[in-house]
């Protein structure tokens, strides 16, 4: 899609990963 | 069922920006992120910017979970 910066896509995996990192539930309710 | 999971987690990852559950958001929730996230203030503006697609400086549960999506390499669309 137009208007995606370069290196963005690797950007946006460091924020999810920190995002996933920090919210550890993972399990089951 | 993968989708199915995804999307759930992009709603669990969602509410944790969206704090005060607005239902969307904003540049000034993603900037309170940087105290607990190892990214700095311009690094989060723009992914802020790359996630929110139609530019209009809200970022949806949509948006966000298409960004999500891309980046697991899963597409919601269709």
């Amino acid at each position: 899609k137009p208007g995606t910066a370069p290196g963005s896509e690797g950007m946006l995996a460091n924020f999810f990963n920190s995002l996933l990192n920090k919210n550890p539930k993972g399990g089951t309710p | 069922e993968v989708q199915q999971m995804a999307k759930q987690k992009a709603h669990e990852l969602f509410s944790v920006c969206d704090i005060e559950q607005k239902g969307f958001i904003t540049k000034r929730d993603m900037q309170r992120l940087q105290n607990e996230l190892p990214l700095l203030p311009d690094q989060l503006e723009a992914v802020f910017d790359s996630l929110d697609d139609d530019g209009n400086g809200y970022l949806t549960l949509e948006e966000f979970t298409e960004g999500f999506g891309s980046y697991l390499g899963i597409n919601f669309m269709g």
